[in-house]
């Protein structure tokens, strides 16, 4: 695992975030339902909690747009980029953006959404990319089967250096 | 017996130029000289990311490499920055 230059960090044990822009591939409530399991998976292991806003400036605040979506970084079209993510911070710190042109799914089939959202919220919680194959950093997706999904080991440590870990807390 | 080692296509090269500057290059690179110099370290950026996907680290274009520069991915650079 590694971290950002500076190990940038949340100083606060609760993060808010909110959704502004949805995708046509899913229910709102299927989004919503997945993004919570996908910040679940790092508040099972370190001490901090999520909480959905739906109104006003979140800490991590989330889109689905395609192209040009307000960043320097406009989306590629489907394939390529999926998604991107900042690191923790003031501002647009932990914003989490995700390319509407990729056909999002809960399955095996198109870019499943919880684990793009699993792997762009470790980039929101201060975790860069890995070179461990098996780790959720690791740059390119691969499926994975989900049920019962837990953070890999490699990302576990990589979030718990910086956070620590929930049951020791 | 001997083989010629396969030509990558214009549209690769492209391919891998893209996103080695997307991914691998330093931020800041943004006038005439330091776009020659990014075009120079081409090699070393290639390099490094071959070093980082675990492939044989050759600093030259093959399929193995090309393969992993269009596989989907995160649009968050591999080098830290």
């Amino acid at each position: 695992y590694g971290h950002f230059p500076g190990r940038p960090k949340w100083t606060k044990r609760l993060i808010t975030y909110r959704i502004t822009r949805y995708t046509p591939d899913l229910a709102q409530r299927q989004v919503d339902t997945t993004i919570a399991q996908a910040f679940q998976l790092y508040s099972d292991v370190i001490p901090l909690d999520f909480k959905q806003v739906t109104s006003g400036t979140a800490d991590i605040m989330i889109l689905f747009q395609s192209r040009y979506h307000g960043d320097f970084y406009p989306f590629d079209g489907a394939g390529g980029v999926l998604a991107h993510a900042n690191s923790p911070g003031q501002g647009q710190g932990g914003d989490t953006h995700f390319d509407d042109d990729e056909s999002w799914t809960l399955t095996q089939r198109g870019v499943n959404l919880l684990l793009v959202a699993a792997h762009e919220f470790g980039h929101a919680l201060g975790l860069d990319h890995s070179r461990d194959r098996r780790a959720l950093m690791y740059p390119t997706y691969q499926y994975v089967n989900t049920n019962g999904y837990r953070l890999p080991d490699d990302d576990r440590r990589g979030v718990q250096a910086l956070y620590g870990s929930r049951t020791t807390v | 017996a001997p083989t010629t080692a396969p030509t990558m296509s214009p549209e690769d090269q492209d391919l891998a130029e893209g996103y080695l500057s997307q991914f691998y290059a330093d931020v800041g690179m943004t006038n005439s000289t330091l776009r020659r110099i990014r075009n120079n370290s081409f090699t070393q950026d290639l390099q490094a990311m071959q070093a980082f996907f675990g492939l044989e680290v050759t600093g030259t274009l093959d399929k193995e490499t090309v393969d992993v520069m269009k596989a989907p991915r995160c649009g968050v650079s591999d080098i830290s920055r």
